[in-house]
């Protein structure tokens, strides 16, 4: 059986939002130390790969591995109903064929409960290796969110090229070219957090990759900042990590090529 | 323009 307490029911809710125009259907795989789930696009050019740890739940318990098969419309129409200061608790039993979920206000005076069918999805996984990229950029999400969405309106392919001093993300359209160049910084957000962008190049580096999933991918509610992590000819990662240890979300894109 | 690529081309299926 499964169950877990999210404190902030707002959590799951931004995490489906950043995957749902990505992809359909998914299994959430449970067992003892957390849920995990990796999931392609239909066209098999990007890859979801989310990591929730069990110490980042309130309370968490899976006694036995169990994968639930999830509809993500049906999920979306779930979570709708949370307030973001609601508690969420998940349920699941070993038959794996129900998901039950649970929010509750903060003080407790309301409870709304609902109840979702699984599914079997049989769904190809891929080995996906530790790798030493030869790029690491990070920088504030809102930032990268901002770049992909100036730019998507120039063309479909983003260049990201990068070396020891800058990272330049530029488009070339039909009719107009637009570029934008990050150095490394500090600066202080409203929140009075120090946002950076920090470069860190081994190989000067220079990748091709589809727009219209930049664009999806780029979200500024998920974290704070982003990583990127690129090399040329590999499929690039853009990486969120989340407070107090809760875990990853990871979207893997292919390259475009000749 | 350039060509996408798919996951399948870099990792490998479980």
């Amino acid at each position: 059986m499964l169950e877990g307490r999210l404190t902030h029911a707002s959590t799951l809710k931004k995490i489906v939002e950043a995957v749902k125009d990505v992809i359909s259907e998914a299994n959430f795989d449970c067992n003892d130390s957390g849920i995990t789930l990796q999931c392609m696009d239909s066209g098999h050019v990007a890859l979801v790969l989310l990591q929730l740890n069990s110490d980042g739940f309130e309370d968490y318990r899976c006694d036995r591995n169990i994968t639930l098969g999830i509809n993500f419309a049906a999920l979306t129409k779930v979570l709708k109903c949370a307030a973001n200061d609601d508690s969420l608790t998940l349920k699941a039993d070993d038959s794996g064929d129900r998901l039950n979920f649970v929010f509750e206000s903060q003080k407790g005076d309301r409870v709304s409960e609902f109840d979702m069918k699984l599914m079997t999805i049989d769904a190809e996984l891929l080995s996906i290796p530790d790798n030493d990229y030869d790029v690491t950029i990070k920088m504030s999400s809102a930032e990268f969110s901002r770049i992909c969405k100036d730019l998507a309106n120039f063309g479909e392919t983003m260049n990201i090229s990068a070396d020891k001093e800058s990272v330049r993300f530029g488009v070339e359209g039909d009719v107009s070219a637009a570029s934008v160049v990050l150095r490394p910084n500090e600066t202080i957000d409203e929140d009075e957090k120090i946002v950076s962008t920090s470069i860190m190049v081994k190989k000067e580096t220079n990748v091709n990759l589809s727009m219209k999933f930049l664009k999806t991918f780029a979200n500024s509610s998920l974290a704070g900042s982003v990583t990127l992590e690129l090399q040329d000819d590999i499929p690039c990662l853009i990486k969120y990590v989340f407070p107090n240890d809760l875990g990853v979300l990871c979207f893997y894109l292919a390259p475009k090529g000749d | 323009g350039l060509a996408q690529t798919q996951l399948v081309n870099f990792f490998k299926i479980q």
